[in-house]
């Protein structure tokens, strides 16, 4: 089973052209492994991305050093993975 | 397992083998409303299975309602099984769509990629595409989403084996999708088509593939917009809508833009919520007000085209 430990859930909303261009210069870099949950669509429109642990910093430093604000929309992944799990153990025991 | 559809937990999600036991108790339920249909088989040979609800006729004009076509997508499929107990609940007490049922036919696909489904639960809870592999590749699937044979290729859809949005080597090559292709051609008078995804709160109709609107945009976006309104004044959960290509972004092989093209011209695809903060996460407790909600918006398109027959 596929883990995602210390994977977070990026939440950017693009304000201008640049930063919608720098989004897009990400979903090309595929060895990032990253996973748009919410692929860049237009100014305003919240774009999703699910980023790797290994990927986080290189990821967080290229946003920062192009100052596109971002927020951190899921801390752990792998902890709501298991508390859906968890969850899912509760009422199927119920 | 639970004893009965009145006994089943609403508001959890399951696994494909608790659906279709869930699936088969229905049936057994309301042997006079509910038949299931088995379409097709995945690409690793798992049932396609469809749930039909009729109260007689022959071919009647009909509705169509996929959920779980992209697996990770756990609210759709629970929402599907919401939908399926809905249908047989106001039928019983003739109200809702049981009007509807009157002169149409509804159709339901809950688990439309099993073989993703079953990887979401064994393997990797982030799959999203079916599980076929790729000649060349050591990548697997392709995007459900972007298979079919609408502007097949394009941009908005990827060539590349190992994206999320693969297009496939060639359209319908997903048995998931040439299933529905061929039930939707056979059936011939399917008059709305509705697929559901997850998430981002919009309600779309076509086109995906091309900026040029279609000829019932305008039909198409008051319809929406009167979906939309109905669905936001439940819980209040905003929703945008517009054609697919004006309100995201371009996207080639897109499922309504296929049927569209078929001639099915209610066809909308929803992205359910997921409230800010979840994605497709969305905690368990979410299913039934999600479910709710869509379902007095497919209401209003059910109502629409069963009061505008073309």
């Amino acid at each position: 089973t596929e883990t995602f430990v210390g994977h977070q859930v990026l939440r950017v909303v693009p304000t201008s052209h640049e930063e919608l261009q720098r989004l897009q210069e990400l979903q090309g870099l595929e060895h990032l492994k990253l996973d748009f949950w919410l692929a860049p669509r237009g100014l305003g429109s919240p774009v999703d991305i699910r980023v790797p642990f290994p990927s986080l910093q290189a990821v967080k430093a290229h946003l920062e050093a192009n100052g596109v604000s971002y927020s951190i929309m899921i801390e752990d992944v792998q902890e709501l993975l298991d508390e859906e799990q968890r969850e899912m153990m509760r009422s199927s025991r119920r | 397992l639970p004893l009965s559809t009145s006994t089943f937990n609403y508001e959890a999600y399951h696994t494909l083998d608790e659906i279709y036991a869930f699936m088969d108790m229905l049936v057994a339920e309301n042997p006079n409303l509910v038949s299931k249909l088995e379409i097709g088989r995945s690409t690793e040979n798992r049932p396609l299975y469809v749930l039909k609800f009729s109260t007689g006729g022959s071919n009647r004009p009909a509705v169509w309602i996929d959920t779980g076509i992209h697996s990770r997508e756990w609210v759709t499929q629970a929402s599907g099984v919401w939908f399926a107990k809905k249908i047989v609940e106001d039928h019983a007490n003739k109200e809702g769509v049981a009007s509807i049922l009157d002169t149409m036919d509804i159709f339901l696909e809950i688990v439309t990629n099993p073989d993703g489904f079953a990887y979401t639960h064994s393997t990797n809870r982030m799959w999203r595409k079916t599980r076929s592999k790729n000649s060349g590749s050591i990548c697997v699937g392709v995007d459900p989403n972007r298979n079919w044979d609408a502007g097949f290729g394009g941009s908005g859809a990827s060539g590349n084996p190992c994206t999320e949005t693969y297009h496939g080597p060639y359209p319908n090559s997903e048995p998931e999708v040439k299933s529905i292709v061929d039930f939707v051609k056979a059936h011939g008078n399917i008059k709305a088509f509705v697929s559901i995804h997850s998430y981002s709160q919009l309600l779309l109709y076509p086109y995906g593939y091309t900026t040029t609107p279609v000829p019932d945009q305008q039909e198409l976006h008051e319809l929406s917009a009167k979906a939309v309104a109905a669905l936001s004044s439940l819980y209040g959960t905003n929703y945008e809508y517009g054609s697919i290509i004006t309100t995201i972004y371009k996207a080639s092989g897109a499922t309504v833009d296929w049927t569209y093209n078929q001639g099915i011209k209610y066809s909308f695809t929803f992205e359910l919520r997921d409230t800010g903060r979840y994605g497709f996460l969305l905690p368990a407790t979410q299913i039934v007000p999600t479910a709710e909600e869509t379902w007095l918006a497919l209401k209003v398109i059910m109502e629409h085209a069963r009061d505008n027959m073309y």
